[in-house]
């Protein structure tokens, strides 16, 4: 849950 | 991944699939704002950029890949093969009004200052606002199909069930993202006063005003 990590959500 | 986001992401898929059989199906496309559904091609362009420099899973990729070839299919569709059914009169929402100052509060306020997540913030606040072309022209033609009212409404569920997806997550992963959660917030209630009449109107009579 980092700010500008990974974004798995659409 | 929990039962709100998946169920989420199918209303939204299922929105869109509604949207794109409606137009086929009828060989027209009154009624629908081509400016709302040039706003969402412009939303999931650039949000999934990330589709050429990260994998994240399958399922990831390919409704990415699904929700942006059905938004330019849903525009080729009203500007292109149905263009002589498009009711331009009526779409007369001015975009700029919205993707000017989006594009402006994305380069202020967001979580790091690069190309991609610029793009990304821009795509969070103009989905945001994306359907006030459409809710202006069924404000301006006092009017809408009920399956036109079906696509709204399966479009505003699915922003609230990512809502009820953020409080899970923010409880059972700790995580949030405050610039998603506002931008899905304001979305949210711009749905409401529709919610509203849908439940009261559209199942009562065949006819939305």
């Amino acid at each position: 849950g980092d700010e500008q990590g990974v974004k798995d959500e659409l | 991944m929990n039962v709100f986001r998946l169920t989420g992401d199918l209303s939204h898929l299922a929105a869109i699939i509604i949207l794109l059989l409606k137009i086929w199906k009828t060989r027209s496309c009154a009624g629908i704002s081509g400016k709302s559904q040039i706003l969402f091609a412009l939303v999931f362009t650039t949000r999934y950029l990330d589709l050429l420099t990260s994998f994240i899973s399958l399922y990831n990729t390919c409704m990415k890949i699904i929700y942006v070839g059905c938004a330019y299919a849903t525009v080729y569709l009203i500007y292109a093969k149905f263009r002589a059914t498009y009711d331009g009169n009526h779409d007369t929402f001015r975009i700029e009004f919205l993707v000017v100052p989006v594009g402006g509060l994305a380069f202020l306020v967001n979580h790091d200052f690069s190309p991609l997540e610029i793009l990304w913030t821009f795509s969070i606040y103009l989905e945001s606002v994306a359907i006030l072309p459409q809710l202006f022209m069924i404000s301006k033609t006092g009017e809408a199909e009920t399956i036109t009212t079906h696509y709204l409404f399966c479009l505003g569920v699915y922003r609230a069930l990512y809502l009820f997806n953020w409080i899970w997550r923010f409880y059972f992963e700790g995580f949030f993202d405050m610039i998603a959660i506002v931008a899905g917030v304001v979305q949210t209630i711009l749905y409401c006063d529709f919610f509203y009449l849908y439940v009261t109107k559209v199942n009562a009579v065949q006819r939305f005003q």
